[in-house]
């Protein structure tokens, strides 16, 4: 029987020259760990909600990438991360945003989805219904990748630079 | 951010997304991952869709909706309307790139940016991976 199972793991300006062979062989290396999660509940005979759930789990797992471990920082040096997932079968669905303890956020998507009368959490309530789920919690500090933090540097070394013109150079 | 969409053995699909937004958002910004119909959508008989970008035009434009939208009232095919789809985000200013998927399990990249990391699967095809 047919299947089909397509991913992304985020788009941007990815320069060929500055993308060395070895970074991406862990790209390519993640995106087919991700897609082998996925293929391996499809394969079976596995629903589609399921198959992304835990293709997204795996890409959440991967600090390579913007979602769960490697997340961005915010302004204000913390993650907080958003998720949805949609049933085409029912057209259930459900998200969250600015969630901050849940290792794997698409899960805490797929609770509203099924766990819950409502399609959007979020922040502290959202943090608080996962708990009240069950679903895996982490420090707030798991999510924190050296990449994602030297990025928040600089980004804050630009802004703070346009806003307050004193420090323009230093 | 990271994005799925499937279709199963007894042909229903699903779609899912997942992000840390934006560096340096503030304001309790919230971009398109978790806003039904504009990052993320699912219809079986049309589609299903994640993007990724920025995500104010993804919202702006409903985008992955209008994807699904496009495939039922429009009668394009997933190709089609992922490119037109993301032609209209650009046309307001955004950029970035979103994954369709039909009803038969056709797999379509739409993408106005550099590159984005993808793959696909399926019962008869191998792993596949790209960048840009």
């Amino acid at each position: 029987k047919r299947w089909a199972l397509a991913i992304h793991g985020g788009a941007g300006v990815i320069e060929r020259e500055k993308l060395s062979p070895e970074k991406e062989a862990q790209y390519r290396a993640g995106l087919s760990a991700a897609l082998s999660r996925g293929q391996a509940v499809l394969d079976k005979g596995g629903t589609a909600v399921d198959a992304v759930e835990a293709t997204l789990r795996v890409l959440e797992d991967n600090p390579l990438f913007n979602a769960g471990k490697g997340a961005v920082f915010t302004a204000d040096g913390v993650n907080e991360l958003d998720a949805a997932i949609m049933d085409g079968a029912t057209q259930k669905a459900g998200a969250v945003a600015g969630v901050t303890r849940t290792k794997n956020p698409v899960s805490l998507a797929r609770a509203v989805m099924e766990k819950s009368p409502h399609v959007l959490l979020a922040r502290d309530g959202a943090d608080r219904f996962s708990v009240e789920k069950g679903l895996e919690q982490v420090d707030p500090q798991y999510f924190f990748t050296q990449p994602r933090w030297d990025q928040l540097q600089a980004w804050r070394a630009k802004n703070l630079a346009a806003v307050d013109q004193t420090h323009l150079f230093g | 951010t990271v994005g799925a969409a499937a279709l199963d053995q007894d042909g229903h699909l699903a779609a899912a997304t997942s992000t840390g937004g934006t560096t340096g958002k503030r304001w309790g910004r919230v971009g398109d991952s978790p806003i039904i119909g504009a990052g993320t959508y699912a219809k079986d008989g049309a589609c299903a869709v994640s993007a990724t970008g920025t995500g104010e035009y993804f919202i702006r434009e409903s985008a992955a909706r209008q994807v699904c939208d496009r495939v039922l009232w429009k009668g394009q095919t997933i190709a089609e309307a992922a490119q037109d789809t993301i032609m209209a985000v650009g046309a307001i200013g955004g950029d970035g790139g979103l994954i369709a998927m039909d009803a038969a399990g056709e797999v379509a990249f739409g993408l106005n940016d550099l590159g984005m990391y993808r793959g696909t699967v399926s019962a008869e095809t191998p792993i596949r991976t790209a960048i840009f």
